[in-house]
């Protein structure tokens, strides 16, 4: 569970490098 | 390894982030313990979470009817949150995974319908990590990755999701369309 | 008890011969061989107007370093060869030295040879060996020797008789015959002298205890002393060429990667800044400071008095990050895979992974002024061809006429893949039959982004034929080395003088996962690249294509295990990744039909 919440938190994070790296 | 006796938590100074995050995983566990007030709980969800979180989603689905689309995907967004945080470490993973899954999912066709393709995408990506292959995870993503512009990336994923269901017709559309926008991208 | 020692130097000049034969024989063919090697190689592989662009925009401070730490040219004057040259020169000395020494020589007539003392072959007949033994016998009678002659000399002449006469026998008479093959000589054993093949002093005397002292340094420390280094040496070195605590350390990073981590070219250059490699060549610089000098080169900033530290471990980021793909590629993990490759690219062209990478990959370019200006957004050198040069001179800042036509040459000549055909081919088989072991056939165009598009079926089947012949069957992968090896790439940042290549993935469709390692293409043609057919220009397709003229390049990847046992359609994902430039990459999906 926590390793999935560790992966849902994980989406903001991905936002932001993908939002930046396109 | 330090044990703090009034907070109750472990610690243990300049360790790798591996060990951090175990360690802050036994921590939170802990947490959870000590706050629980019901002596013999058992791995079943809390039904007074599930009610809450259940309400604020058919809350949101209901302004979704009402074509109130950013008031639907915020109380979408506050349902996974009180999700995310109401529900302890022990209650059943495949019930939390489900519950998560199936409140993305809504979430996603709110952020595609209203142009937020990053979120889309993203979440989009969580559900297939998270093991959900079905066809129309992959239209939604192609769709998002096109609007995005990232036709190659757009193409492995439609042809991926054409692998594993060579007759959908959407996803066949997809890639028509998105050919032709990589062939004007490549001038 | 007593041994008679080789006083005469009769024998140890055959024992050092024969060791240095051994030494020296493999040695010489080795080196003979690599010099032939060598040669072949420069006359392979393509040259490409890339490699002077590319020497022309390499700055001095690269220059200085390639100079400094290029592998030294002059392979004749090599250690190993200067080795040769004394060895053979030995082996001279102690060839004239055993032919003019007396001793040896009267011993060698010790050796009894019946067919050279009746001059025949050693395969000749009875007959023949009577007639010649006749003819001889005639002559060399004592009766019938001329009696002018002196004693001695008569003395000479009769014990030739006797030689001949015992010749003769040991080839006819039994008993004879039997003592000569079993002794070498027909009147029995001879004495043989039983010694040591060293002079006197170097046993008996003083030299004795040199000599034990010699053994035990030999020995006791300088045996061990190279055992201990070669081993440590194999112990600290991966067959792929990378540290062994780099390659644990990698292969740690992968075990524990948690999906929740964002998988960037900083994510991979930090791991590279873990290397061992780094740590071995400056120990007083910190993991960071080779991270932010990574960071530097990838974003050509100046690193002050750490530019030669710089440029060392940027040349050394090369076999970590093909170590790196190994491990990747063996946890099956393709998102740290193909970002490996992006980091590759990242660092040859010392451009950053943007959308706009493959522009900004040109030289000249004014980052600035792109980025502002481009109004349509253009992401593709295809996309950049489409307008006229001087309109492409503004869009990338470039006012200086040679300098744009420097930036269109390179961009021009660096090499686009376009997919013509894949399959699965069973060589002699028409379809994939299961458990058979099937290999991967890309039919690639190479292409320049100027060139004008057309779609593969204007190619016809006849150019797409290979030759079917035995050989080929038996090892399709022989073909491929028919194709030159890769020209040197334009990466005037990068080190090292390079030529790159291609990395081949093959992914699993069904769980997205990266199923062998990758296979490294390096022979391809870059022919077509010489061709105009510029797509602002070549209006009809149909008049000025003519499919003759373009060479069609094949790629083959072996399938790392048989093909399945059940029929049916299994889908794969073939990713074809340039380590070396930004947009020159293939990536598509091939079903492997399975069939009986």
């Amino acid at each position: 569970n926590q390793a999935l919440k560790r992966r849902y938190q994980a989406i903001l994070l991905r936002k932001d490098v993908f939002a930046v790296q396109w | 390894l330090q044990y703090n006796p009034n907070s109750k938590l472990l610690g243990l100074p300049h360790s790798s982030e591996d060990v951090t995050m175990n360690i802050s995983q036994i921590n939170k566990l802990t947490q959870d313990l000590v706050a629980e007030t019901n002596a013999n709980f058992t791995p079943q969800p809390h039904a007074e979470s599930t009610a809450m979180i259940k309400k604020m989603f058919e809350n949101g689905l209901k302004q979704t009817q009402q074509q109130k689309l950013a008031d639907a995907l915020k109380s979408i967004n506050l349902a996974i949150e009180m999700a995310q945080r109401k529900r302890t470490t022990w209650e059943a993973f495949a019930v939390q995974l489900q519950e998560l899954q199936f409140m993305l999912k809504n979430r996603v066709d709110l952020c595609l319908v209203q142009g937020r393709f990053m979120d889309a995408l993203q979440d989009l990506d969580f559900l297939q990590n998270t093991g959900l292959n079905s066809s129309d995870v992959f239209i939604r993503k192609t769709d998002a990755l096109i609007k995005l512009k990232q036709y190659e990336q757009a193409r492995a994923e439609c042809e991926r999701g054409l692998s594993l269901d060579p007759t959908n017709v959407k996803l066949k559309a997809l890639l028509i369309e998105n050919t032709r926008r990589l062939a004007e991208y490549n001038g | 008890q007593s041994y008679d020692y080789d006083e005469g130097s009769e024998t140890w000049p055959f024992f050092v011969l024969a060791v240095l034969c051994v030494v020296l024989v493999p040695l010489t063919l080795m080196q003979a061989y690599e010099i032939i090697a060598a040669k072949d190689e420069d006359s392979s592989s393509q040259s490409s107007p890339l490699e002077k662009l590319s020497e022309k925009y390499t700055g001095d401070q690269v220059k200085r370093f390639r100079a400094k730490f290029a592998p030294k040219k002059s392979k004749l004057l090599a250690r190993r060869n200067l080795v040769i040259i004394a060895g053979w020169c030995m082996v001279a000395f102690l060839i004239n030295k055993i032919g003019s020494n007396g001793a040896i020589k009267d011993a060698a007539t010790l050796l009894f040879d019946p067919y050279a003392l009746l001059d025949i072959s050693a395969s000749s007949t009875d007959r023949e060996i009577r007639s010649a033994y006749r003819k001889l016998s005639v002559k060399f009678h004592p009766d019938k020797l001329s009696k002018d002659l002196s004693a001695d000399e008569r003395t000479v002449l009769e014990e030739q008789y006797v030689m001949i006469t015992k010749a003769y026998k040991a080839l006819t008479d039994e008993i004879t015959r039997e003592n000569y093959l079993r002794y070498g000589h027909p009147d029995g054993p001879q004495a043989t002298s039983h010694g040591i093949a060293l002079p006197k002093f170097l046993v008996d005397s003083s030299a004795s205890t040199l000599m034990v002292l010699g053994y035990i340094a030999l020995l006791g420390f300088i045996l061990p002393f190279f055992v201990s280094r070669w081993w440590s040496k194999t112990q600290s070195f991966t067959k792929k060429g990378i540290h062994a605590r780099s390659a644990s350390y990698f292969a740690d990073r992968l075990f524990n990667f948690k999906p929740s981590q964002v998988v960037t070219t900083g994510l991979i250059l930090n791991w590279l800044s873990h290397a061992a490699e780094f740590k071995l060549l400056y120990p007083d610089l910190t993991q960071e400071t080779f991270e932010s000098l990574l960071y530097d080169h990838i974003n050509r900033r100046h690193s002050g008095e750490l530019e030669t530290a710089k440029l060392r471990i940027v040349a050394k980021t090369h076999a970590l990050l093909f170590g790196l793909l190994d491990i990747a590629t063996t946890f099956r993990n393709l998102e740290i895979s193909t970002v490996a490759i992006d980091t590759f690219k990242s660092i040859v062209q010392a451009t950053p992974l943007t959308s706009h990478s493959q522009i900004l990959q040109l030289p000249n370019v004014d980052a600035k002024r792109f980025e502002e200006g481009s109004v349509d957004d253009i992401r593709t050198l295809g996309k950049l061809f489409t307008f006229e040069d001087e309109k492409i001179g503004k869009i990338l800042g470039i006012e200086d006429e040679t300098k744009l036509r420097e930036t269109l040459s390179v961009a021009a000549n660096i090499p686009h893949l376009k997919l013509l055909r894949a399959e699965f081919t069973v060589p002699g088989e028409s379809v994939v039959t299961p458990l058979s072991t099937p290999h991967i056939s890309v039919k690639v165009l190479v292409r320049s982004a100027k060139h004008k598009f057309f779609t593969p079926n204007k190619i016809p089947d006849e150019l797409y034929k290979e030759e079917q012949d035995f050989d080929s069957l038996r090892d399709p992968f022989a073909s491929l080395s028919n194709q030159p090896a890769l020209p040197r790439t334009f990466a005037p940042h990068f080190p090292a003088k390079r030529s790159g290549c291609w990395c081949a993935l093959v992914v699993l469709q069904k769980d997205g996962k990266v199923i062998q390692t990758p296979m490294l293409v390096d022979r391809l043609s870059f022919a077509n690249l010489n061709k105009d057919f510029d797509k602002r220009t070549v209006k009809d397709l149909e008049k000025e294509f003519n499919p003759e003229e373009w060479e069609i390049g094949t790629i083959k990847i072996p399938f790392s295990q048989p093909a399945p046992d059940q029929k049916g359609d299994y889908y794969f994902r073939v990713i074809v990744k340039s380590t070396e430039y930004f947009g020159a990459d293939l990536d598509f999906t091939l079903p492997m039909m399975v069939r009986e």
